[in-house]
């Protein structure tokens, strides 16, 4: 049997919602250290890997592991029918051909069912080796929201170039141009606030916007971002996901042909 | 214009 309970359905809402714009449909392998993800788009040009630890969980029962292949769409609309303070319980059972969520009010008055049929995928994981960054970059995730946002204005890529002076974003496009620096906070009241940079070398990336755009609908799971780049490899764009686990987008560079 | 790079020309599958 598998069962997963959170105390409140407001993470799980968040993360269908930060996943629902990439994958269509998702394997979710469960086993006794928590719930994990790995799945491209369609294009095989970006990767969300999602990991859910066990012990981040109210409560969390995984007797054998399973692949469970999801709809992410059904499973959107599902957690949209629950209240952002409802518990959500994910169930099923050994070989399952269907997987239940249960929503319960806080007041325990209301309880809600759903099941969603589970569909049969190929896996394709890729292999991810661990990467030394030549530049990590942490910052304010509302602040790299809205830059992307901003910058999409004017073309339909993103250059995103690392020095120790500091980190600038940039477009071009037919109309014009932009772009936006930002440095490392010197001083700040508050931990999300500061935008730090942890630079070996210096780095010029340019990313498609359509995807990064993407990526920041994880905005409301967490108050930082942490890019980490190296020359003519994949961006990847992390989000922590509180005390239970982190969002990690790949997304490979565009290259001068 | 830059072209976009495809995922699997820098991982391999697993």
């Amino acid at each position: 049997m598998f069962e997963a309970r959170l105390a409140q359905s407001a993470i799980l809402k968040k993360v269908l919602e930060a996943v629902k714009d990439l994958l269509s449909e998702a394997t979710f392998e469960c086993s006794d250290s928590g719930i994990m993800v790995q799945a491209m788009d369609n294009a095989h040009v970006s990767l969300v890997s999602l990991n859910l630890r066990s012990d981040g969980f109210d409560k969390f029962r995984c007797d054998r592991n399973l692949s469970m292949g999801m709809n992410i769409t059904t499973m959107t609309k599902i957690l949209r029918c629950a209240s952002s303070e409802d518990t959500v319980t994910l169930r099923a059972w050994d070989n399952p051909d269907n997987i239940i969520f249960i929503f319960e009010s806080p007041s325990k008055e209301k309880l809600a069912e759903y099941e969603m049929k589970l569909i049969n995928m190929d896996q394709e994981h890729l292999g991810i080796p661990e990467t030394m960054y030549s530049c990590v970059v942490k910052m304010p995730s509302a602040e790299f929201a809205r830059i992307c946002k901003d910058l999409s204005q004017f073309g339909e890529a993103i250059t995103i170039a690392c020095s120790k002076e500091g980190v600038k974003f940039s477009a071009a496009g037919d109309y014009g141009n932009a772009n936006i620096k930002l440095a490392q906070t010197a001083e700040v009241d508050k931990e999300e606030e500061a935008v730090c940079i942890d630079m070996q070398e210096p780095v010029k990336l340019t990313f498609a916007c359509r995807y990064l755009n993407s990526f920041v609908k994880a905005t409301p799971l967490c108050a930082q971002v942490k890019l980490s780049m190296s020359a003519d490899v994949p961006l990847v764009c992390e989000y922590s996901i509180g005390e239970i686990g982190h969002i990690r987008y790949y997304l490979a560079p565009k290259i001068d042909d | 214009t830059p072209v976009q790079n495809d995922l699997e020309e820098f991982y391999t599958l697993a």
